[in-house]
């Protein structure tokens, strides 16, 4: 009846509703007692919302993370939908905390929220950004490890999108090996 | 079908005017 109202605009859903969690290393407590979840989104602009009001990843202090994971996919390796899964992880130098993190980061969340791997996409569990000093890194999880057809298909898109160059190799390495590991190395099972 | 949104869509909207 009322003409004078306009158009509801309405807002693009997302396949997912997707939930952003905070970690902050507060020394005294356990690793659970520091994860926070902070809101979950499932629109293309509840996403910006978001993103354009919260610290930049590069300006987060030292020892935080953001995640990024589909709703109901809890930041850990102990949830299901990832215990049997792995990560791809890329590497930063120090210097790239201020020139390419940021780029990197939205990117790859721009490459979770819309989906970006085809048939492989329902494989992504999510990506976490983790600051530290010693150099940062960032890292898209899956689901299931021996996906070696998503897992690859994966990897390639991931750093296409990034614009990483071909000399550069990223690792994929499976959680449980993470888990496990008994020094710092841990050998990867695919490389792009 | 699912939901797919290329990097040049899902950027158009960084500032869009906040709806109500």
């Amino acid at each position: 009846q009322d003409m004078s109202m306009p158009t509801r605009y309405m807002k693009h859903p997302l396949q997912s509703r997707w939930a952003l969690w905070f970690y902050k290393n507060v020394k005294s407590k356990t690793w659970h007692a520091n994860v926070r979840l902070i809101t979950k989104f499932d629109t293309v602009e509840d996403f910006w919302a978001l993103y354009n009001n919260i610290q930049i990843a590069s300006k987060l202090m030292s020892g935080c993370d953001y995640s990024l994971f589909r709703d109901g996919i809890e930041p850990m390796w102990e949830d299901y939908r990832n215990k049997c899964g792995g990560r791809w992880l890329i590497t930063f130098s120090k210097q790239q905390r201020h020139t390419e993190l940021d780029r990197f980061w939205l990117e790859t969340l721009l490459c979770l929220i819309g989906e970006s791997f085809g048939d492989y996409s329902d494989d992504v569990c999510g990506a976490v950004i983790n600051i530290r000093a010693k150099g940062d890194k960032i890292a898209l999880w899956t689901t299931h490890a021996e996906n070696r057809d998503a897992v690859l298909h994966i990897g390639r898109t991931l750093k296409e999108r990034l614009g990483l160059p071909a000399k550069i190799v990223i690792g994929y390495q499976a959680h449980a090996d993470t888990a496990t590991k008994s020094g710092s190395i841990v050998n990867n099972k695919f490389v792009v | 079908g699912k939901k797919q949104y290329d990097r040049e869509f899902l950027l158009g909207f960084q500032f869009m005017p906040a709806c109500i």
